[in-house]
């Protein structure tokens, strides 16, 4: 995925069942992003994958203080990288069998 | 290092915690 300076994680191990997995967002590079970025540590939160967009999560965010509006897009991308990634690894596993 | 601090946001919850130096770059 493409370096945005945003980094999501998973924020406990997928066990690939669950509707909603807890992810973990932090700013590794402010310098990637447009508005004056407040450091506040690493943001833990949960994202339902059939339910949610990764652009409405990064929006609450925006609303939520952490980052500046300029930046929803750069946090959504980020967040929908790492969303993909899960969707794919868990398609993989259904392929793969038990 | 700080505690985690919860901000709820249209009933979502952020948990905010510190992020360990390692992770960061031009630290």
């Amino acid at each position: 995925a493409e370096d945005t300076g945003v980094r999501v994680e998973l924020a406990e191990e997928d066990d690939g069942k669950k509707a909603a997995i807890a992810l973990k967002l932090w700013v590794e590079d402010p310098k990637k992003l447009k508005g004056k970025y407040k450091e506040s540590g690493a943001i833990e939160f949960t994202f339902e994958l059939e339910k949610e967009t990764p652009e409405g999560v990064a929006q609450e965010m925006v609303e939520s203080g952490f980052f500046h509006e300029s930046d929803a897009k750069i946090v959504g991308k980020s967040i929908r990288d790492r969303v993909a990634l899960i969707k794919w690894r868990r398609e993989r596993s259904v392929l793969a069998g038990p | 290092l700080c505690a985690a601090q919860v901000v709820h946001s249209a009933g979502r919850r952020f948990i905010v915690s510190p992020v360990p130096e390692s992770r960061l770059k031009d630290q």
